[in-house]
């Protein structure tokens, strides 16, 4: 089952992850444990990366538009931080006694705030990149409503026109989305979306097509059918819209969907 | 891309520390 979100975060953090447990295994057989060796270079080392991180991720945060964002990164450094701050405790603790078992358990615990500092961290981003996916699905979603003043077929053609941008960058969009996600069943419901919608498409400009036609005919005998007729695909292409930014939103599986 | 470069680095500096921290403890277990 899957720990990490994304493809991307899961390449980066699943090896650490992986050795992390195997420590904490080995932490635990050897009750008394074996002397440590002095860590204080490779905790220097990751110490470095901590600051440069800081750095990077402070000047994203405040140059960010994202207010969200603006308020979860600064969390999640502080977070790596202080991990680092007792990584370097452990590995001073350690130098003088390296027996120690406390030291042990705040190594494990430091590499453990690294490791979740930086998820969150990571987790912080990709929401924002999700939130830039949901604003042009709402956009999307807005100007399907714009299809109840479509009275004439000039009207359709520029209704058509400034719908298939929006429609097909969400789509492209969604489809990145899907592909990146480790989660194999937020991933079906996001293509079974998608594909509604692109077959939705062409239902929607029939639908309002047959609508100006009625309108425009001098009896303009059917014209509620139609516009109801219309209306129903509309709600259609808004739900499943609806239901995209629904999955587009989830970050943790459902034990249910995987049974 | 700065932060993911910069999150790789941190991966692997941690990863290293991990290691060295379990090389001793394997040899006893």
């Amino acid at each position: 089952m899957p720990v990490f979100h994304t493809k991307l975060i899961e390449s980066i953090l699943d090896p650490v992850a992986q050795q992390i447990s195997q420590l904490v295994i080995l932490h635990e057989q050897a009750e008394d444990g074996a002397a440590m060796p002095d860590l204080t270079q490779p905790v220097s080392a990751v110490a470095k990366a901590v600051g440069n991180l800081v750095q990077v991720g402070r000047q994203t945060s405040a140059t960010s538009t994202d207010k969200v964002l603006q308020e979860e990164m600064p969390v999640a450094l502080d977070r790596v931080e202080n991990a680092s701050i007792s990584l370097i405790q452990a590995a001073k603790t350690l130098r003088q006694e390296p027996l120690s078992r406390s030291a042990r358990d705040i190594l494990i615990n430091g590499a453990r705030g690294i490791l979740g500092g930086t998820s969150a961290l990571l987790l912080s981003l990709d929401q924002a990149e999700v939130r830039k996916i949901i604003r042009i699905c709402k956009g999307v979603q807005e100007y399907l409503a714009v299809a109840e003043v479509v009275e004439g077929m000039e009207d359709l053609i520029v209704y058509v026109k400034n719908l298939t941008p929006g429609m097909t960058q969400m789509v492209k969009m969604v489809d990145g989305r899907q592909a990146e996600l480790t989660h194999q069943v937020h991933r079906n419901m996001l293509i079974a979306s998608k594909d509604k919608i692109k077959n939705l498409l062409p239902v929607l400009i029939s639908s309002i097509k047959i609508f100006v036609t009625t309108i425009q005919s001098p009896g303009k005998r059917g014209l509620d059918e139609a516009a109801s007729n219309r209306l129903y695909v509309v709600s259609q292409m808004y739900l499943e819209i609806e239901e995209i930014i629904r999955v587009l939103q989830l970050t943790t599986y459902d034990e249910d969907d995987w049974n | 891309e700065q932060i993911l470069e910069a999150a790789k680095c941190i991966a692997n500096a941690t990863s290293a520390l991990v290691k060295a921290a379990s090389a001793a403890q394997k040899e006893l277990v």
